[in-house]
């Protein structure tokens, strides 16, 4: 699964996700990356983001739409929230992780795997690639 | 704090350190850094966060090394079968695509889902009619397969029945992988 989320110059935000799925699926199964609010989700009042993992379990917490909720509803900063819902996956036995940007540029990558392949570009800094942990 | 930018992530099913084919994790770097410059020079130029997003997202489906586009692992039946959606922020409109067997790059099929119909999510046979319908070329199943990812299917498989004769393997990398792709 590949994924991006991005603030533009008129402040606004936007976040895709595309995937091959799991292998060896059978049934037509279908996981979180093309399921919005579970994989994928922008509003600018929030954030956008973008998740990746089991799929069963990101679909099961709305881990996307769960995110921008927190911050909504509590006031919660991103990076919190992210590692809150990546929490709720881990506690359930799924491993993933999301990238999400706010409307202030603040950004979260979190992940409770062995590592994400995840970068970031942001205007006035230098950009950054990263692997594991 | 920055007035723009992006965070892309190509997956978080990532191969052990120890058992990364030498030059894979150059090639990865290259290729996020690639993919991360797409989308920051949409943004650079003042265009919009959802055009960041596909551009940013095409590079990645176009490289055999990530989960999606080209590169995408196999399903049971040894096909490449690919989901995408993508959300506007200001609007909240959304697209989305699942179960694509012949559109090359699925995250663009999801943004014209979401420019250019009234619906959110359109899947298989008829989200490829659409497609069609837009002019879309359609490509063999096989552009999208790799022979890295039908060594895996063919040792998920052979696991798979070997679990099923009551066989067990002690590694979990074929779990990560099975449930990774």
């Amino acid at each position: 699964t590949v994924g991006c989320a991005a603030l533009d110059q008129q402040g606004n935000l936007a976040a895709g996700t595309s995937t091959g799925g799991m292998a060896n699926k059978k049934y037509g199964r279908v996981g979180d990356a093309p399921i919005i609010g579970a994989g994928n989700y922008a509003n600018n009042a929030t954030c956008a983001l973008s998740a990746t993992g089991d799929g069963e379990y990101f679909m099961r917490l709305n881990v996307a739409h769960d995110v921008s909720a927190q911050m909504e509803y509590r006031g919660v900063p991103l990076h919190t929230a992210a590692a809150a819902s990546i929490a709720k996956v881990g506690k359930l036995g799924g491993t993933g992780g999301v990238v999400a940007i706010d409307r202030q540029g603040n950004i979260a990558m979190e992940f409770n795997s062995l590592g994400m392949y995840r970068a970031a570009h942001l205007a006035g800094q230098p950009a950054f690639v990263a692997i594991y942990r | 704090l920055p007035r723009f930018g992006l965070v892309l992530h190509g997956g978080a099913g990532v191969i052990e350190r120890q058992n990364m084919p030498p030059g894979r994790e150059a090639e990865i770097r290259q290729q996020l850094n690639e993919a991360l410059a797409a989308g920051y020079q949409v943004l650079a130029k003042g265009g919009p966060a959802i055009e960041a997003v596909a551009a940013t997202i095409n590079v990645l489906e176009d490289s055999p090394l990530f989960n999606a586009g080209r590169g995408a692992v196999l399903n049971a039946a040894g096909q490449c079968e690919l989901d995408a959606s993508i959300m506007n922020g200001n609007t909240l409109a959304a697209g989305a695509v699942a179960g694509l067997q012949h559109i090359k790059n699925p995250i663009n099929l999801a943004r014209d889902v979401m420019t250019k119909s009234s619906h959110v999510m359109l899947i298989g046979e008829g989200a490829e009619q659409f497609a069609q319908s837009l002019g879309y070329a359609l490509v063999p199943n096989e552009y999208f397969q790799t022979e890295f990812r039908r060594e895996q299917l063919k040792k998920i498989q052979a696991r798979e029945k070997a679990a099923q004769t009551g066989v067990r393997h002690t590694s979990d990398y074929f779990d990560r992988q099975s449930r990774w792709g």
